[in-house]
Formats: structure tokens, C-alpha cells, sequence
């Protein structure tokens, strides 16, 4: 039964015409991991380039593509875990990188720390040689207008997100 | 949030979440996802989760860890991924999904919301699916 992958783009509303973007998305990112996992590589390699592959596609809330805080403006977090070893790293609030998940992987290579933060995490980037990008590369005419809409007094952004409990 | 989890030819397992976090959050929130155990957890003894979902209830119930719990018990991947959400939904009103694998092989994509986009290829065979009980193949 090995190896195997799995992948997943949110759980959270998404409306009909964008379904099968999102459809694609998930099924080009698992592709991308499992011919990592078929030439012999890593269950780690494996997880961080399809996620890396959903962080660039601007359908899923991720790197590219992520929901907004209520400035308006991207931060972003990410973990990745070894289950080898319990090793794990992660990043939380960074803002302008375009794979998060690759900065978490560093962490848990390069420093002794399980997370790094806002703008420590930014300097380890920088240490590390990953590049910044322009702040707006991350912001979609979607994730802005969401945005927009839920700034409404009477916005209920957790509903608008996952959708009502049913 | 995206996510995925992968046990490699060795049976060496791993798992990774990335999210821009929740709809206008207040600047410098930070969720579930970047927290071992809550975003994603990943053990070759017991299994692998990445989740997704409202951030500050799958913090409380430590979701990712919770269902490798039930799988420590002697859940199967699906019954223990249903188990974490049902309780998480009834105890704290929260909705998300799961992708979870077990050092078999043994996968699943599970969810209390109305959909998530989710995709698994094992056996040169892609499943994917959106919406409650959707599972769809082809060749990869």
C-alpha cells in the first residue's frame, strides 16, 4: 500500500464556480507529491512540494491566495513534522513569502526552535537566502473582495469561511 | 488552509499545513496550524493529520493529536478522523476536515463541513472528491 499521499485545500465554503478550480488544484498538487514518493524521495520532500504547489495557486487560502486580516493585509502560518524523529518546525505571521512551508522546513532543519514568529521569522528567512516578495503578489482580487465584505459591522467571518454549523 | 500528509516507500511518515489564517482576523492572530498537534501531527508509529478548519476550536480539542488517539486505541483512519471532528463539532461548535494516514497506508479525507477539496493517489491510482461522499478515481 505504499507509498501514498494525501492532500487537502480547506474545508472551508466554497462557492460553486470555483469548485473546480479548487478540484484540480488538489489533484495537480497529490500528482506533484506521489512522483516525488515513486522516484524513491521522502514522505517530507513529498508533503512540502504539494503543499508548496497549493501556496501557488491563488484558488486555495494559502501563500497566494490567502484570506486577509482586518488591515487588509496577508500573514501567514505554516508547520511541517517528521515522523521519524517528532522533528518540527513552523512559522506563524510571516507576510511576505511565498512558501511558508518552506521556511517551517528550515526551521526544523536549522535552528533548534519548533516555531519562529512574525518579524524573527522574517530575519531567519532572510539568513536562510529565501527571497521576499512584494507584499501585494499575495493578495487576490478574491481574498480582497472578502475582505471588503466582511468588514461589515454585522459580518460573521468564521460563518463566512466555513460556512454555517448546520 | 492546505495541507497533506505522505508515508514514503521506507515508511517514514510526515505531514504539513500552510494557511493564511482566518477572514479578517485581528493583525498578529495566530491559529491552529503553525501548533504541534493542533495543525498537524505526524508519528511513524501511530500515523500522520494535517487539519483544517476554525483555528481556535481545533486548538482546544488539539485535533490532529486527538485523532491519533483514537487511532492509538485502535481506530481505523476513518473511524478516528470522524470521531476527532464529532467531538470537536459537539463539544466546541467547531467545523473542519482532515487528511489522515496510518504507517500502513491506510488513508483518509474526512470533513464536518460542507466540502473540502481533497485528493490521495496510492497504487498509481488519484482519488479525489468535494463535496459529502464524493470519492472519485482515475489513473494517475
Amino acid at each position: 500500500m505504499l507509498p501514498v499521499v494525501v492532500v487537502h485545500g480547506g474545508a472551508g465554503h466554497i462557492p460553486k464556480e470555483r469548485s473546480e478550480r479548487s478540484t484540480s488544484g488538489v489533484c495537480s498538487a497529490v500528482r506533484a507529491g506521489y512522483a516525488i514518493l515513486r522516484g524513491g524521495g521522502s514522505s517530507m520532500d513529498a508533503v512540502v512540494e504539494a503543499v508548496s504547489q497549493l501556496e501557488n495557486n491563488p484558488s486555495f487560502n494559502a501563500g497566494c491566495g490567502s484570506v486577509l486580516n482586518v488591515k487588509g493585509e496577508v500573514e501567514m502560518d505554516a508547520i511541517v513534522m517528521d515522523g521519524k524523529t517528532l522533528g518540527s518546525g513552523a512559522v506563524s505571521a510571516v507576510r511576505n513569502i511565498a512558501n511558508p512551508v518552506q521556511l517551517a522546513r528550515l526551521v526544523m532543519d536549522k535552528t533548534s526552535h519548533a516555531c519562529l514568529t512574525a518579524e524573527g521569522a522574517s530575519q531567519f528567512a532572510r539568513a536562510m537566502g529565501v527571497p521576499e516578495v512584494p507584499l501585494e503578489s499575495l493578495i487576490t482580487e478574491y481574498s480582497r473582495m472578502r475582505w471588503k465584505k466582511n468588514l461589515a459591522p454585522d459580518a460573521n467571518p468564521v460563518e463566512s469561511q466555513m460556512g454555517k454549523m448546520g | 488552509t492546505v495541507g497533506a500528509v505522505a508515508v514514503d516507500s521506507e515508511g517514514n511518515i510526515a505531514c504539513a499545513t500552510s494557511t493564511g489564517g482566518m477572514l479578517n482576523k485581528m493583525e498578529g492572530r495566530v491559529g491552529d496550524t503553525p501548533c504541534i498537534g493542533s495543525g498537524g501531527y505526524a508519528d511513524n508509529q501511530t500515523g500522520a493529520v494535517s487539519t483544517t478548519g476554525h483555528g481556535e476550536t481545533i486548538m482546544k480539542v488539539t485535533l490532529a493529536r486527538l485523532i491519533l488517539f483514537h487511532m492509538e486505541q485502535g481506530q481505523s483512519v476513518e473511524a478516528a478522523s470522524d470521531l476527532g471532528l464529532a467531538y470537536m463539532k459537539t463539544r466546541v461548535g467547531g467545523l473542519g476536515g482532515v487528511v489522515t494516514v496510518d504507517p500502513q497506508g491506510n488513508w483518509a479525507a474526512r470533513f464536518s463541513s460542507l466540502q473540502m477539496a481533497w485528493a490521495a493517489a496510492q497504487k498509481d491510482t488519484l482519488h479525489y472528491g468535494l463535496y459529502t461522499g464524493e470519492h472519485f478515481t482515475q489513473s494517475i
